[in-house]
């Protein structure tokens, strides 16, 4: 565990939270896509089943656990509990075209070819795009709401900073996946258009919308 | 990678 790593996971974890307490405390899913949480939620689930089956450290437990519980409370807030507030006409990516090809390929490029690695693998190739029905949407309607953007910016922070832990890693521990490494970078790379904005915008006091 | 991959990353 190093300090990138360390600040990363704290950023998801972040992340995560604040979407759920906005939800909660605006009684509201405007603006936030069902889909993509789904996306979460099937890449916490198919990527944590080692939970039970490789004890790593009580962090490691922990963290999981809770991924998987704030991904599937938020779905249920979502598709439930305020399902009258979400913005079904304004989320309309098509999940299958990213689970499809996603899965064809964990079966094609991974470490090993065994049911859970298998899952691991397709879950990382997922979370590197699952954020694009809620940018998708955010293009749609030309906007988003602060703390939505506070989300991304966190989610995207961890994604940057997984990164560095890795060249970290690289060097310290002359450890390296590919998979992940390759997929994170990917996954980073669509948030850059987002961190611009956030910068230019959100940072200066304004709402997040989109040039016309 | 050697068979039991693990990962020990979130």
């Amino acid at each position: 565990m190093n300090i990138f790593r360390l600040v990363g996971d704290l950023s998801h974890l972040l992340a995560i939270l604040l979407l759920l307490w906005k939800i909660w405390k605006t009684r509201s899913c405007a603006g936030v896509s069902g889909k993509s949480q789904i996306m979460f939620g099937l890449v916490y689930i198919t990527r944590y089943l080692d939970l039970f089956t490789n004890f790593i450290s009580i962090y490691n437990t922990t963290m999981k656990a809770i991924f998987i519980a704030v991904a599937i409370a938020t779905i249920y807030l979502i598709y439930f509990k305020f399902k009258a507030t979400y913005d079904s006409n304004h989320d309309t990516f098509r999940m299958e075209f990213l689970i499809v090809p996603v899965g064809g390929l964990a079966f094609l490029v991974n470490h090993d070819f065994t049911a859970l690695e298998i899952l691991w693998t397709f879950s990382i190739y997922l979370e590197s795009v699952a954020i694009l029905p809620q940018l998708f949407m955010i293009s749609k309607t030309g906007e988003a709401e602060t703390i939505t953007s506070h989300y991304l910016f966190a989610l995207g922070s961890y994604r940057a900073l997984y990164i560095v832990n890795w060249v970290y890693r690289y060097y310290f521990e002359g450890f390296f996946d590919l998979i992940a490494i390759v997929a994170g970078c990917v996954q980073t790379i669509l948030y850059c258009d987002f961190f611009y904005l956030y910068v230019t915008k959100v940072m200066h006091g304004k709402k997040l919308s989109l040039p016309a | 990678h050697a068979h039991g991959h693990k990962h020990d990353e979130l």
